[in-house]
């Protein structure tokens, strides 16, 4: 059963959170049932799925110490079947290097992700920008890994390291798969944003790169501040057709 | 002397690179003697400076390591008063880990800037996406912090994480000192744009947040497609001018 998927790049803004939260509430809402994991000591998955308040609530952090079991820190959303895990206090502290040394050293990420996969969930993961501990140890555990990147040069220009970086955590774990690479922010008037499209379908292997790209939206970025995710909020918006179709896709391979 | 400027964000894709770059280039385009120093395992600095080619040569890393001098790892540019620190060859190994805790173990990063200071150097330091170590370090040897904010809902939600962690590292190293929040990425007709940093200025105190705002434009996208600061390729650019403008705030502050 492939029920993991880990959504990375090392390049930051890239669209990372945009993709996991919008992938994960497009398949619940085909009615596959879906757990959104935040493992960003960030903590920016709240703020998508309307879960921000003062209190954070206990999360990852505390299930990692031990502190914590699976029911204490899952909580629910409104779609009946998305469920959602929290960083936990991180996100409030700031501490990250306190957590990092966490993932790193807990073995409990593992049993974490299988103990949801084994009650039926389909589980994304949203990680933190770059290739350190907490995406390494996501990786360790995870089935298929998803990489937006950005239609823009600079995102290009760094993707050589970060197909680097997949390529030996796959060699580490021969269970990981990379499903694909999905563009994201395309700007179909800018002709830069075009060339790079072009560029990287032309430099990849036709079945990484994802047929469907994410555009640039201004209904995406005012979802955040409305805290749902654009699927949901503006469901004809482009990008939010455009992450239905890449839900759909990844529903197909990943849920047997 | 406070010689040592540090970019810092927790939130990834928020224009740190950019904007080390072109306060950098914008600096040396004024006489100002500097040094542009890339913290980030990413490595990319070299391809907005026009550096980007199969050999990253020596940079911080072997610097780190003590397998090199400040004159080997020391590169010019076409401006006469920029010289650039790369990454070194961690941007083509990727192996962001172990970058992580050579960063974090070793002594000679503040060796290494303060020599830099002592030639005389302003040292603009671009740094990875996070809290982590890296970022620590940095802030453990820098002078001053600019953080840049871009104009979005999420930068915005993830701001306080952002200011914790840089309060926490002032009191930490009482010699550094936060000059100011840039905003970047703003857009004029974008009613959000708008909304958020007028939310921004209300909310922090007023000597807190530069008057200059960046705006967003696609000169700027294309001048790293271009490998040159758009200060230096389109210098009438709104974004170019936003730069000209906060380096000469900034130079007169940091050199006296
Ligand atoms: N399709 C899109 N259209 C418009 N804006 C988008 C789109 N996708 C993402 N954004 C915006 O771009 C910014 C970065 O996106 P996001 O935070 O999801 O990236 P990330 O890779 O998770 O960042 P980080 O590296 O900080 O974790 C956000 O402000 C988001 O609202
Ligand atoms: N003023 C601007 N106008 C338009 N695009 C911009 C502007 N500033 C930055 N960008 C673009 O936004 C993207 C992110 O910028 P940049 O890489 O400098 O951010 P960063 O904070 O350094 O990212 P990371 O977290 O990966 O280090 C880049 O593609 C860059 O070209
Ligand atoms: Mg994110
Ligand atoms: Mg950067």
């Amino acid at each position: 059963m492939t029920r993991i998927l880990a959504v990375v790049s090392q390049k930051g803004g890239v669209g990372k959170t945009t993709t996991a939260i919008n992938v994960a509430a497009a398949l619940a809402g085909r009615g596959v049932k879906t757990l959104l994991v935040d493992m960003d000591p960030q903590g920016s998955v709240r703020f998508g799925v309307g879960l921000q308040g003062p209190a954070v609530g206990p999360g990852i952090g505390d299930y990692l110490t031990g502190a914590k079991e699976l029911k204490d820190i899952v909580r629910g959303t409104a779609l009946p079947f998305l469920r959602v895990l929290l960083a936990g206090a991180v996100a409030d502290t700031g501490d990250h290097a306190a957590y990092q040394s966490l993932v790193a050293s807990s073995t409990r990420l593992g049993e974490l992700l299988a103990r949801a996969r084994d009650r039926g969930y389909l589980v994304v993961v949203d990680t933190p920008p770059g290739l350190g501990p907490v995406v390494h140890r996501v990786l360790a555990v995870a089935d298929r890994v998803i990489v937006p990147l950005q239609c823009e040069p600079l995102a290009l220009q760094t993707t050589s390291q970060m197909l680097k970086g997949i390529r030996t955590a796959v060699s580490e774990h021969p269970a990981l798969k990379l499903e694909g690479i999905v563009l994201t922010m395309f700007e179909e008037q800018s002709a830069l944003s075009r060339r790079i499209a072009d560029y990287v379908r032309r430099q990849l292997p036709k079945d990484l790169v994802f047929d469907v790209m994410i555009p640039r939206t201004a209904a995406t970025v005012e979802a955040f501040a409305a805290g749902q995710p654009v699927v949901l909020r503006t469901p004809d918006d482009p990008a939010a057709r455009a992450y239905g179709e890449l839900a759909a896709l990844l529903g197909k391979r990943m849920v047997r």
